[in-house]
């Protein structure tokens, strides 16, 4: 563990409370893409199922079982609870386009072929393109509410903090993972637009609105 | 066998 990596989990934490504090304080799922919360459910699922024969830490096994347990009840509380609040009409994006090729991906770069390996570099794959159908949203509706603006940013945060991760690790462990690394750049790499205007206009008190 | 990289990781 590292501080790197240490603070990437704890924005990856805090984006979860700061999602589940929009969703309660404004009664409403509105501007979250549900398509996007049930990728990221399948993600933690995928990639967590060594929780039942691979033991690390406490530290990880409290966090999986955290982010598992939260995109579950984030999927119920949209399915369910706020269900009304919730317009499937703009929530477009096409999943398929995205499970598919990191499936393909999955069968193409592993480290071993078994299948708790294909579905650690399947959720990978997956978890770096997961947020596109929430930003498509974002793209569509032009603005978004600041709660949802900092959720999204502590979200991005995450996997960018993990970039000088694996650069430490490098250097102190000799460890290299291409796969998620690779995936990870990706991932870091989609939130760039967004980091932009959430800089020049959130920060600074502005609200988020993309120009027409 | 390569290991299990980052398989420590969230």
């Amino acid at each position: 563990m590292n501080i790197f990596r240490l603070l990437g989990d704890l924005s990856h934490l805090a984006s979860i409370l700061i999602l589940l504090q929009k969703i309660q304080s404004t009664r409403s799922c509105r501007g979250i893409s549900f398509k996007t919360q049930a990728l990221y459910a399948t993600v933690f699922i995928t990639r967590y199922l060594d929780l039942f024969y691979d033991w690390v830490s406490l530290y990880n096994f409290v966090m999986k079982i955290f982010f598992i347990a939260s995109s579950c009840y984030v999927l119920y509380l949209m399915k369910y609870k706020y269900r009304p609040t919730h317009d499937p009409s703009i929530d477009t994006f096409r999943v398929e386009y995205l499970l598919g090729p990191c499936a393909v991906l999955a069968l193409l770069f592993h480290y071993r072929f078994t299948l708790p390996e294909l579905l650690w570099s399947f959720s990978i794959f997956l978890e770096s393109v997961a947020i596109l159908p929430q930003l498509f949203m974002l793209q569509r509706t032009g603005e978004a509410e600041t709660i949802t603006t900092h959720y999204l940013a502590a979200l991005g945060a995450y996997r960018a903090l993990y970039i000088p991760n694996w650069i430490y690790r490098w250097f102190t462990e000799d460890m290299v993972d291409p796969i998620a690394v690779t995936a990870g750049i990706v991932q870091t790499a989609l939130y760039l637009d967004f980091f932009y205007v959430y800089f020049t206009k959130v920060l600074q008190g502005q609200k988020f609105e993309l120009p027409a | 066998e390569k290991p299990r990289s980052a398989h420590d990781e969230l």
